[in-house]
């Protein structure tokens, strides 16, 4: 059955929407059927996958004004669609404020696509509002992307807190898929010292395979292109494809 | 009369933090008093100087249930005091809604600090939400820090757009103080194509002080310290020293 797989961390800039992009099309380039759903009302996986804003997206398809078959776009990457997002998507956390099961809104509003994927992949804010418990709340799986830096630790243990408390209310099959070491500068003892400091902590939870630091990773997305068609052969979209390969083999062994 | 220095950008990781914690240190360290207001739930600015979550902070400061002298915390700097924030800062996102003049919060309980201080720095959240609102409303001035990067491009004419409105219809005494280039990586086109991107936009409201990347500015909030104190000599200590004096040098012009 589907994998639904939430992107989550609310430290900014540790490498959600770099992740959620180029794993979801690192995984349709293995022959999965992806959707990548952009739940960030700055809207960075729709622009990095050269889609623009204004027409009908995920706050459409949330406020009940579209259909599902109008908000999805097919991208440029064989196997990958996207259900974009833009600015509209920011109204959704005030209308939510009050509104009863407002947590399983896109639980509901991407059910029907399940039958049409084999992976959803969903791109969060930089937060823990309202939009990464929807997300929590209709995922299968969290992956978690860390940069190895001091701010990016201090915020685990609330991250971890969260999660923890969306399983014992809304979603007990909610599963750590796994904690992502990325933008990794291996020539600082500051990246290693966290990194030994996460890997102490979650243990096997945390991907083997580690994303360095490579400036193709931050250019392909001003091309509207994943890394693996902006630059295949790049030490990025190698990570991603060897990160995806993991991914399904951790499945395998599950 | 005091500047009052809103840190803004709501995109991820672009360096807010950083530079609030290290341009109000410097500041303080060429003769300035300087407040430091962490105006963000996660508390990175108070936990990189060191101070614990848990005890009274902005939260109950805006919520009427403290008053500021129980909050305000002296720091180790010399000249540099710190207005903390934690998690229950959260709680003014979903209490401000419906509220009317929720924009004036923070201005109101500032307002009796203004005599005791040349500078108040606020260090804002990832989002243009209540709190950043409340940060460009309270504010003299907006330096917004910019990674060279296509992501944080994307948001600028947002984010321009964001501080127009408010300079149109809650201060319009708020001005653009400037626009810092932070974290930049002189090898890479991306940096110099985005650079000259920016300066092109913003012109002479660009610093010409460039913030590279240097690991102790990523060490420092580690030990509880601006990078000033962790190491004076390094190249992130020394940008910022020459920030402050840029920003110190340009208001003498204006
Ligand atoms: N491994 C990497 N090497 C180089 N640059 C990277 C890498 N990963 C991400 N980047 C760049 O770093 C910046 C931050 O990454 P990204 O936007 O993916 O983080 P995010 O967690 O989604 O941020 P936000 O919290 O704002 O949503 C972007 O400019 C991106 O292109
Ligand atoms: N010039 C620099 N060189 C090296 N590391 C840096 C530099 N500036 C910031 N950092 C590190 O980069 C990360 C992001 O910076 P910071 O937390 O200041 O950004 P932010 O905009 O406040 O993020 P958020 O949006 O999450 O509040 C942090 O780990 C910080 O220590
Ligand atoms: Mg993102
Ligand atoms: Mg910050």
């Amino acid at each position: 059955s589907t994998q639904i797989l939430a992107v989550v961390n609310q430290k900014g800039g540790v490498g959600k929407t770099t992740t959620a992009i180029n794993l979801a099309a690192a995984l349709a380039s293995l022959g999965e059927r992806v959707l990548l759903v952009d739940a960030d009302p700055q809207g960075n996986a729709s622009r990095g996958l050269g889609v623009a804003a204004g027409d009908a997206n995920l706050y459409h398809l949330l406020a009940g004004s579209a259909e599902v078959g109008d908000t999805l776009r097919k991208t440029a990457e064989p196997g990958l669609d996207l259900l974009p997002a833009d600015r509209d998507l920011v109204g959704v956390e005030v209308e939510f404020v009050g509104q009863p099961r407002w947590q399983w809104s896109l639980a509901e509003a991407i059910a029907p696509l399940r039958q049409h994927y084999d992976r959803i992949v969903v791109d969060c804010p930089p937060s823990l509002g309202h939009l990464t418990v929807n997300a929590l709340t209709a995922a299968t799986d969290v992956l978690v992307p860390l940069q190895c830096e001091y701010f990016a630790l201090e915020g685990v243990s609330e991250l971890v807190g969260t999660i923890r408390r969306i399983q014992a209310s809304l979603n007990p099959q909610l599963e750590i898929a796994g904690v992502l070491l990325t933008m990794f500068d291996e020539r600082t003892n500051l990246s290693r010292d966290v990194m030994n400091e996460i890997r102490r902590h979650f243990e096997r939870r945390v991907y083997r395979t580690v994303v360095p630091r490579n400036v193709r990773l931050a250019e392909a997305p001003s091309h509207g292109q994943s890394v693996l068609r902006y630059d295949l052969r790049s030490r990025g979209a190698q990570a991603y494809l060897a990160l995806a390969r993991e991914h399904l083999r951790r499945e395998g062994e599950a």
